[in-house]
């Protein structure tokens, strides 16, 4: 979950 | 979603309509690098790689499109339109960007968070997106006439990243494990290649005088 989390910004 | 990363956006949608709105209206791209545009359109088109596999939210959906569609067509208008192309100068436009291209892919390669195609792929754009401007601060130098609107283009593309890096003290503090030094140094180094044309910016706007950058 954390890597999908680190991709939430443009 | 923090109102420092909301903020971030608008800004950084803002500077994509300005530039949009300058080549649509007056059809011209004068004082405007292609090679900054198409290391933007790059920037996108590898950093927005999971737009199909990994959902976050409509909002993150639809900005990745606007901002993938506006700067190739950024790009197509500069390159194409019969119009626009003829007040590209590209004799001013030399910044040989292709150097800037291949030393962040070999350090994103090197320094990446995870070694996998779509962690490379996106540390790259992060690279690139914070030397991306180089050749339009080169162009700005030798143009000596910048006009309000590419000058205001200039300074929300370089607003929207401070606003970022407060995005990134705050969700520092508010979300435990958010550490992401690759993203934050990038950001950092991005925001500090405009400090001058800040300075400049703010002056010209506090004496109210055309703006100019010392050559």
């Amino acid at each position: 979950m954390e890597t999908f989390l680190y991709h939430d910004e443009l | 979603m923090n109102i420092f990363r909301l903020a971030g956006d608008m800004t950084h949608l803002a500077s994509v309509l300005v530039l949009l709105l300058k080549i649509h209206t007056i059809k011209s791209c004068a004082g405007i690098s292609l090679k900054t545009q198409e290391l933007y359109a790059l920037v996108f088109a590898t950093r927005y790689l999971d737009l199909f596999t990994d959902y976050i939210s409509l909002y993150n959906t639809l900005m990745k499109l606007i901002f993938l569609v506006s700067s190739f067509s950024i790009v197509w208008y500069i390159r194409h339109h019969k119009i626009v192309r003829r007040s590209y100068d590209k004799d001013q436009d030399t910044f040989r960007h292709y150097f800037l291209v291949l030393p962040c892919f070999l350090l994103a390669l090197v320094i990446n968070e995870k070694f996998t195609v779509k962690e490379i792929m996106w540390t790259f754009s992060l690279y690139l997106e914070a030397v991306a401007i180089l050749p339009q601060l080169v162009l700005l130098q030798r143009t000596r006439n910048i006009d309000n609107l590419t000058g205001q283009y200039v300074f929300l593309l370089g607003a929207y990243r401070s606003l970022y890096i407060l995005n990134w003290i705050y969700r520092y503090f508010t979300e435990p494990h958010y550490v992401h030094w690759i993203t934050w140094i990038s950001g950092l180094v991005q925001t500090l290649l405009y400090a001058d044309f800040f300075y400049y910016y703010f002056q010209s706007w506090k004496n109210n005088v055309k703006l100019e950058l010392p050559a």
